[in-house]
């Protein structure tokens, strides 16, 4: 995956990092002191379509064959999108109302890279 | 929908300012966190803890968690919790702990494993036998009832450790549980230290929210 940077407008992972103290979260969230929520922005291009880093599934590949096939046949082209590859799980350790202590992983929260469907 | 020029902001010909768009991201941060923690709004903290009873928690916690509670399935949301005890009626034998839960744990958790730590100061080489009531509420009145008992032979001042059994899942479910620590000889129940800022007792637990029946489409 490519990160965000200069004035390149191809698809890339931009970076975006909340300060829980920025939003006045720190007192009931404990760990860790805030959180990367990257997002995928940029342009797909017909012939960045597929590039490495797509969901390796099968069904997908197909699809994609179709659609750039289809998208061939048009004169706009694209119709591809930036969409995360890799992502990984948020760590929380966080006070709940009972002011227990509460330790949890959520899966999938911070997009790692980004590249085109 | 952000306020892009294209039709969203991760397809063709879109471009992006972030800090014209700040305000807003910060607001799906904020409900991304809440959605996957299934809270409606941020707690407010009535009683927090101090941090010298929770940094004792997390380091005693450390030395035995599993490594990392993602090896577990991934559509299983699994929890650790750790509650510190409120100091209840105590008389001049025994020592009664009340933990409260939070009521949205209680329905559709599985507690996996429960255990319940805490601190002792004994004379030097007194070995003491430290009897462990677990008492729940009864469902139809409301009043406790004697669940279990454990006999733990506590032969040095320190942390000590109790697993729950069973029993832990119905203190879960009903979101209160009291132990009373019962030390087998006078002496020793007024050396215990408990409450102290970071020999706070405390029960941790691991608890997986059931998850929905989920189909999978291949």
């Amino acid at each position: 995956g490519i990160d965000c940077q200069g004035v390149s407008r191809m698809c890339c992972r931009q970076e975006f990092f909340v300060d829980f103290r920025e939003i006045g979260w720190q007192d009931w969230i404990i760990q860790p002191e805030g959180y990367a929520m990257n997002f995928c922005t940029g342009q797909c291009p017909l012939h960045v379509a597929g590039m490495p880093g797509i969901s390796s599934s099968f069904h997908t590949a197909v699809l994609n064959l179709l659609k750039a096939n289809a998208a061939a046949g048009t004169a706009a082209g694209g119709g591809s999108c930036c969409v995360p590859t890799s992502r990984r799980p948020l760590s929380l350790l966080y006070y709940d109302r009972d002011s227990n202590i509460v330790k949890t992983d959520i899966p999938d929260m911070v997009v790692e890279a980004c590249g085109c469907s | 929908n952000l306020k892009t020029d294209g039709p969203c902001p991760a397809c063709w010909g879109a471009t992006f300012d972030l800090e014209s768009q700040r305000e807003l991201l910060l607001d799906l941060a904020k409900k991304s966190i809440l959605d996957k923690l299934h809270l409606r709004q941020r707690p407010t903290l009535s009683q927090p803890v101090s941090r010298g009873a929770l940094k004792t928690a997390l380091q005693r916690l450390r030395g035995s968690r599993r490594e990392t509670l993602l090896d577990h399935d991934q559509r299983q949301e699994e929890y650790e919790i750790i509650s510190f005890a409120d100091t209840g009626l105590s008389g001049s034998n025994q020592t009664r702990l009340e933990f409260h839960f939070s009521g949205r744990m209680a329905a559709g958790v599985k507690v996996q494993q429960t255990r319940f730590m805490f601190f002792v100061q004994f004379p030097l080489n007194a070995t003491r036998t430290m009897n462990i009531r677990v008492l729940v509420l009864r469902p139809y009145d409301a009043n406790l009832t004697l669940t279990s008992q454990h006999v733990l032979q506590v032969d040095a001042s320190g942390w000590h450790q109790l697993l729950l059994g069973p029993e832990a899942q119905a203190a879960y479910s009903q979101g209160h549980l009291t132990l009373e620590l019962v030390p087998e000889s006078q002496a020793a129940h007024s050396s215990l230290i408990l409450g102290g800022l970071s020999h706070r007792p405390f029960v941790a637990a691991q608890v997986r929210v059931e998850g929905k029946h989920r189909v999978h489409r291949r």
